[in-house]
């Protein structure tokens, strides 16, 4: 547990030389810091400069568009607040993603470990950082689609990031609003699950979730199976924390301004900073005391790993390791902490964390994927008037089934499905036409086959495009890029 | 599935083709008929 003051050395992306090299030359691999998605994540030691670095090893045989994608969002960011991205290599069947490492870890990591919640001050801080990483990405036009404390990292000087751009998306001027269902279910906001289009506030929808995550330990909802969840999320009134009274009215006003069901009526980021919460939210060394504590409490539980290592004789101790179980409010008037239970468990106060099986394990889901999504599958559903399954059933229905099997169905086969025939309605409308009308629309349909056909084209090379870009690279540095 | 878009996309313009001929038939004959 060290917060060193000395200035860090700025790593702004790593040279030729040594993209050209195997990463085992350029990197010792220290430890391993968790799983993302797509991959695990390791702490490194850039041994030219001695700076530390997280590496996404990734295998290729992974969704490889999905992660050419995280990484070229990645490269496109230039923020404080947005985890920076140094340089690829392709080693063995890995992909080595090079990104900045945040030394804290998570704010659910912080939480996890501490057993303690954060305090209103310090969720303030984290907001307002993880705003302005929002303003950020919503200038650049890209979504970040998974906001959640999981996604929001912490380096050591307190510093604040957004992290996992594994389902991020870029909006184009032609596609202004996504209608990919994506994200993990509880941040969720309800234009997203309703497959309705959505734009960037969807993010400040998942981010005034993460505030009341902050704040009590869990999403609302978390204690809900994520499927009958889903369904509540667009149906009920916008969630709000479980004792108001509790936090402070600012506190109140702005989540439930992040909270609002119609995304037009929602605040923006530029917005939401301006918002007294996030105003009057103190410096980011405020978040120090916090991560002191939670690195301690990281190093107290490695040594005692490496004790239990030495006595085999100790039998299964990992269970107190993260989850106590219970958790308890200190009091009334604490600022929103909250204690491992013991001597001071007050059974009305209890808050019960189910093991973290709703919320952690569940994840991120990704539903139409953009293959699907360009496909136009929502828009052919509309055209057709056939009613459609929504996606987050097939989702689950698809994650059953690979629990059962596991093995991947026919996408070809759910492609054929949705292909464009004229309905009974259609040909009722025809009916209705003139034979000049009939020639007219007979005429059009050419033109108009070439240019969906062009639309089509134009969209798959610019999802191409970055494998290309890729590949390129590869070829141009010898392997790596 | 670029190739599988373009499959569907000039399958269902050929079957919407095929419904306006028809169309276009049909009345063809409807006239025939009355004249």
């Amino acid at each position: 547990v060290q917060l060193r003051n000395n200035p860090r050395r700025q790593l702004k992306k790593l040279s030729e030389d040594s993209l050209t090299k195997q990463p085992e030359e350029v990197f010792d691999v220290l430890e391993k810091l968790g799983e993302g998605s797509y991959g695990s994540v390791f702490k490194a030691n850039f041994k030219e400069t001695g700076e530390i670095v997280a590496i996404k090893q990734v295998p290729v045989e992974s969704d490889l568009q999905e992660i050419i994608k995280e990484i070229s969002i990645m490269q496109q960011c230039n923020s404080p607040h947005v985890v920076r991205y140094y340089g690829s290599y392709f080693k063995d069947s890995d992909l080595w993603i090079v990104m900045e490492y945040c030394g804290a870890g998570s704010i659910s990591d912080i939480i996890r470990l501490r057993n303690k919640t954060l305090t209103e001050e310090e969720i303030a801080m984290v907001v307002q950082s993880t705003l302005k990483g929002l303003e950020y990405l919503h200038f650049m036009r890209k979504i970040h689609r998974d906001i959640k404390a999981g996604n929001i990292l912490l380096n050591t000087e307190g510093q604040v990031k957004l992290a996992d751009f594994g389902v991020a998306g870029q909006l184009t001027d032609t596609m202004a609003k996504r209608n990919t269902v994506i994200g993990t279910p509880f941040w969720m906001a309800p234009e997203v699950i309703q497959e309705i289009g959505y734009n960037c506030v969807a993010d400040i929808w998942s981010l005034g979730i993460t505030a009341i995550e902050m704040a009590e330990g869990k999403p609302p909802y978390a204690d809900i199976h994520p499927m009958r969840a889903i369904f509540m999320i667009p149906t009920n009134p916008p969630p709000t924390f479980r004792n108001p009274e509790q936090w402070s009215q600012p506190f109140r006003d702005f989540v439930s301004q992040c909270l609002v069901k119609n995304p037009e009526n929602r605040a923006t980021a530029t917005q939401l900073l301006q918002h007294p919460f996030i105003k009057n939210a103190k410096s980011n060394s405020i978040l120090k005391a916090l991560i002191t504590d939670a690195m301690e409490i990281k190093l107290k539980k490695l040594e005692a790993q490496l004790r239990e290592q030495d006595q085999e004789d100790e039998e299964n101790s990992e269970d107190d390791e993260v989850d106590q179980g219970t958790m308890v409010r200190a009091g009334p008037s604490d600022s929103g902490t909250i204690r491992a239970a013991g001597s001071l468990g007050e059974p009305a106060r209890t808050l019960i964390e189910h093991d973290g099986t709703m919320v952690s394990q569940l994840g991120t889901m990704v539903i139409n994927s953009d293959d699907e999504d360009d496909a136009g599958t929502m828009k052919r559903r509309e055209e057709t008037m056939q009613p459609a399954k929504p996606s987050f059933l097939e989702y689950f229905e698809q994650k059953e089934k690979e629990a059962n099997h596991n093995s991947g169905a026919g996408d070809a086969d759910h492609i054929v499905d949705t292909r464009k025939l004229p309905t009974e309605s259609d040909m009722d409308t025809m009916r209705t036409w003139s034979v000049e009308e009939l020639r007219v629309k007979l005429a059009s349909l050419d033109p108009q086959m070439e240019q969906e056909i062009e639309e089509i084209r134009q969209r798959y090379q610019a999802k191409r495009q970055p494998i290309m870009d890729a590949i390129e690279a590869k070829k141009r540095r010898q392997q790596n890029f | 599935l670029f190739m599988k878009e373009l499959e569907r996309i000039v399958k269902s313009y050929e079957a919407y083709r095929q419904a306006l001929l028809s169309e276009v038939d049909t009345r063809k004959q409807r006239q025939q008929w009355y004249a």
